[in-house]
């Protein structure tokens, strides 16, 4: 396990310390959990708002990334994989977003999460900017699939923050139908 | 127990200041 991150004096604290994660994978290159893992880069960890912003002012934008790029921002101790503990049960929100609107609608959608304005307990675990070719896609990771209380209190907060158009398209899927057919999206 | 909570526009003013580095 990975030292606790220091919270500085007159830093304010977040509810949980994050990790932010990179990836990008080849274009047309077959997804394996293998390659997935290896493409996998730990980028920070922060635990108040001082150092997210820290941090994030010097990240690239989402329009600023690659094709086929994916930005993660998870709870510490928690690997944006499927197979991680905290995640084999659960499931994600997708949002598929026409280019031009990832940057903003992305940062909304940690602000929120970083906020705590989900208001579902532990129940999130991250969230995933993937850049694509024609569209950019947030996901939003939570830990219990079944639990539909949780999932629909969750789509309602992610509405609400990314302030989308109403024909936007929102749609749930598990890990284990992930797994299943080998595809994330 | 008790929730750290911030909203947008808090975390947005906090984006400039001298200790977010």
């Amino acid at each position: 396990p990975l030292p606790q991150v220091e919270v500085k004096p007159g830093e304010h604290p977040l509810q949980y310390t994050y990790s932010l994660w990179f990836s990008r994978r080849a274009p047309g290159k077959q997804a394996t959990t293998q390659n997935y893992d290896q493409n996998l880069q730990l980028l920070a960890r922060f635990a108040s708002v001082e150092q997210f912003w820290g941090y994030y002012s010097r990240c690239l934008r989402p329009v600023d990334l690659p094709s086929h790029s994916d930005i993660h921002i998870f709870k510490d101790g928690i690997k944006p994989m499927w197979e991680d503990s905290a995640n084999k049960n659960g499931g994600k929100w997708i949002v598929r977003l026409r280019k031009g609107l990832a940057s903003r609608c992305w940062e909304n959608m940690i602000l929120a999460m970083l906020g705590e304005q989900f208001m579902v307990g532990d129940e999130i675990c991250g969230a995933v900017i993937s850049v694509r070719f024609q569209e950019d896609i947030i996901s939003v990771w939570n830990r219990t699939a079944q639990d539909s209380i949780t999932t629909g209190k969750i789509r309602d907060t992610l509405k609400r923050v990314l302030n989308l158009p109403p024909t936007t398209v929102m749609e749930y899927k598990t890990h284990n139908d992930s797994l299943k057919d080998h595809s994330s999206f | 127990g008790t929730r750290i909570i911030y909203e947008r526009t808090f975390l947005l003013q906090m984006r400039n200041s001298p200790l977010a580095k």
